[in-house]
């Protein structure tokens, strides 16, 4: 169902 | 010296019913640009960005920037010790460890002091030019949208095209797709869904966050819902011309 991004990693892999 | 004299106290209260569920501790962050937090529930998956201008205060004094780290819970329990028509005023010392809400009504005043805390803070800078979806709805309507939809799945899946914006679900009963079309209403502008796309966009986020930003919908009539190209959504409550609460959510991705 895929996995829940933090927004910590989000800005780390955008 | 810090001082802030609110004469809708209401707001503010609205403003903590919005978040206090949502992040535990915060900074308050004083300064010319006005009384902002930025924060991030426990599990920083979502981030709460409030502005609220001087210009939205009968009366703004900040003679240097300071951070109040608050409990919100606590915050809240404070406000709600004042009533819905009172003025509130904010004071804090410059080094104090507390700070001071007053109450004001045409039948007396009331004052309490709550502690102050030391919160650590991580900021983040948002790039609102990488949005590539834009809609702005009743915020009414896209509350109950969220409840909805909570009620048959646990994630939504939002997707905007040429055609409007479709919230879909799925759990173990069956599935849901609520579409929105664009639909401009001229003399109740507030009832208006208006999409603005520069390509089609969807991407999916767990609904137990986007009924939490849904508790700012006494602030505003209107909720604008904005996509990124990279997936991050920003959902953003107007407040009485002098300000904004934003919720920041991140995406959930394929494995």
């Amino acid at each position: 169902k895929g996995v829940q991004l933090s927004i910590t990693e989000f800005y780390r892999s955008a | 010296m810090f001082e802030l004299r609110l004469v809708q106290g209401s707001l503010l209260k609205k403003v903590l019913e919005a978040i206090k569920d949502l992040v535990n501790d915060a900074n308050f962050d004083c300064s010319a640009t006005g009384f902002s937090l930025q924060a991030m529930d426990p599990s920083h998956v979502a981030l709460v960005a409030l502005l609220l201008r001087p210009d939205g205060f009968e009366h703004y004094r900040c003679d240097r920037n300071i951070s109040m780290g608050m409990n919100l819970n606590n915050m809240s329990k404070i406000l709600k010790c004042g009533g819905n028509d009172d003025i509130i005023t904010i004071r804090a010392d410059d080094g104090s460890d507390t700070v001071t809400f007053m109450f004001e009504s045409p039948n007396g005043s009331a004052n309490f002091e709550m502690n102050l805390m030391d919160i650590d803070s991580e900021h983040h800078g948002i790039d609102e030019s990488k949005c590539c979806a834009v809609v702005r709805m009743p915020s009414s309507e896209f509350q109950r949208i969220c409840k909805v939809l909570s009620s048959i799945g646990d994630t939504v899946v939002i997707s905007v095209t040429n055609e409007g914006v479709q919230f879909s679900t799925r759990g173990d009963i069956g599935t849901a797709n609520i579409v929105c079309r664009q639909n401009i209403n001229v003399d109740k502008p507030e009832e208006s869904t208006v999409i603005e796309m520069s390509q089609p966009v969807s991407s999916q986020f767990p609904l137990r966050y986007m009924n939490s930003f849904t508790k700012a919908t006494p602030l505003s009539n209107t909720v604008t819902i904005s996509l990124t190209s990279e997936l991050l959504l920003a959902v953003e409550y107007t407040i009485a011309e002098m300000g904004y609460i934003r919720f920041y959510l991140a995406p959930k991705i394929e494995d």
